[in-house]
């Protein structure tokens, strides 16, 4: 069987700043939204999609491996403003 | 590909730049040399061009600098940001910062090349914000190229050219080289390099990139092979998932790699003759694993040998001719896989499904079946 994910609050911290600096997470205010899915979810299904990885919602191995890859300063979402 | 919208460009197709500071990890020339051949990719295929200043400010700024920097988007020392830039505009616009923390160089493997990250930021200094095709420059992640032998992708040329149009003085020249373009898994002619599967999942793999469906999602997810698998090859003969070692299996000429993971394993990459096969054969076309009798078929033209991954010896009695096994399988195998029991050849265009015990033919289908277009 899969090995069962290592997800660390370490780990979670550092998804979290690395969803507000390329995905614009910005700080959860009041209720989730209606269906319950937080913000850091719908930003970690966004990056999933993004980078071709299973779109869970949550952090998995995947994710925190290619969170930890060299890549660009440029957040990812339209940075227009 | 994508732009940063509200029409964010420069006005002007006469742009000038300046290195304001350099890198300790690599001679200044190198530097210079880096900063130029990553500006003329962008105008190879644009009326842009870039004048070098030295003094005073110029519209793209260059600078190398560590942790805060005065522009609010720290750099986080030796790790994830390589550098940033700013979209088309006055003052910081166009600038692009190289974080100093990280270890650029001119040619070799070790090492960020900086002729990519600088062509993937002039990028952003143009007006493209990140592309979600994998094999773009505007891609974010950082991925290796032969600096010497680089040609911008389609997907990068396509978006400049939205901003600023074809470059008057080549455009309609032949013999220029063409960009390359990320396969389509859609693309009715589409011929897979390999198939395999992985923990239960399927990989499909073209070129430098694979797609990975996943049971539970609808779209496999296009990716470069070496952002998995930094060590693999590209344009793979075949590939199969060892579930006896839980090892995918990577072939391209008389080579093999093991990856257990994403590491390749100790000792590999190896020479094919290793599992036994005939020192004649230079390269094998498909493999797949199969699951009832643990063994491995390996396809080498119009024949094939069985490979049992127990006592990691040849079977007797091969090779055998495809057609003796695969009804109606005439043509030339291109990959294979097992999946949920079934047996999957690939000739050309078309998947054929089989099951292997009996070698009953049940349907015929398209190459793109499981890419769910």
């Amino acid at each position: 069987c899969v090995p069962v994910s290592q997800v660390t609050e370490q780990d979670e911290h550092d998804a979290e700043s690395y969803l507000k600096r390329f995905f614009n997470l910005t700080e959860e205010k009041g209720p989730t939204g209606r269906r319950g899915v937080s913000a850091v979810s719908s930003k970690l299904s966004e990056m999933q999609r993004f980078f071709g990885l299973q779109i869970a919602g949550t952090l998995d191995d995947d994710t925190m491996t290619m969170m930890k890859k060299p890549r660009c300063g440029v957040p990812d979402t339209n940075i227009a403003s | 590909f994508s732009t940063f919208g509200k029409n964010l460009k420069w006005e002007k197709n006469s742009l000038t730049y300046r290195i304001v500071n350099y890198t300790p990890d690599m001679s200044a020339p190198e530097v210079d040399d880096s900063v130029e051949k990553a500006l003329q990719v962008w105008a190879k295929v644009t009326p842009l061009r870039f004048t070098r200043i030295d003094n005073g400010t110029a519209d793209i700024m260059i600078s190398f600098v560590p942790q805060e920097h005065g522009d609010s988007y720290p750099f986080d020392g030796p790790g994830v940001f390589l550098a940033h830039a700013f979209p088309p505009g006055p003052g910081t616009g166009g600038d692009v910062h190289f974080d100093e923390d990280e270890s650029f160089t001119f040619s070799s493997n070790t090492g960020y090349i900086l002729f990519l990250v600088a062509a993937h930021e002039f990028g952003h200094s143009l007006g493209l914000s990140h592309s979600y095709d994998p094999g773009a420059l505007m891609y974010p992640w950082y991925s290796y190229n032969n600096p010497d032998t680089f040609v911008l992708p389609r997907d990068d040329v396509n978006g400049i050219q939205s901003l600023y149009g074809p470059n008057p003085d080549t455009d309609g020249d032949i013999d220029k080289p063409e960009p390359p373009t990320t396969p389509d898994a859609c693309d009715s002619t589409l011929v897979l390099d390999a198939v395999a599967t992985l923990r239960g999942e399927m990989l499909f793999f073209k070129d430098s990139f694979f797609w990975r469906s996943y049971p539970q999602s609808n779209t496999p997810q296009q990716t470069l092979i070496t952002n998995f698998w930094p060590e693999a090859p590209t344009h793979i003969d075949a590939a199969y998932e060892s579930q006896q070692s839980d090892r995918v299996l990577l072939f391209k000429g008389r080579r093999v790699w093991a990856f257990s993971g994403y590491d390749l394993v100790r000792g590999y990459p190896k020479s094919i003759s290793s599992f036994g096969l005939p020192k004649r054969v230079k390269k094998i076309n498909a493999a797949l694993y199969d699951v009832e009798s643990a063994k491995t078929l390996f396809f080498v033209g119009s024949s094939y040998y069985s490979y049992d991954e127990a006592k990691k010896t040849m079977d007797q009695g091969f090779p055998k001719r495809v057609d003796q096994t695969f009804s109606g399988l005439t043509g030339e195998v291109t990959a294979a896989f097992q999946y949920r029991s079934y047996t999957y050849i690939y000739s050309g265009p078309y998947m054929f499904e089989y099951s292997l015990s009996t070698g009953r033919l049940f349907r015929l289908l398209n190459n793109n079946y499981f890419l769910r277009c």
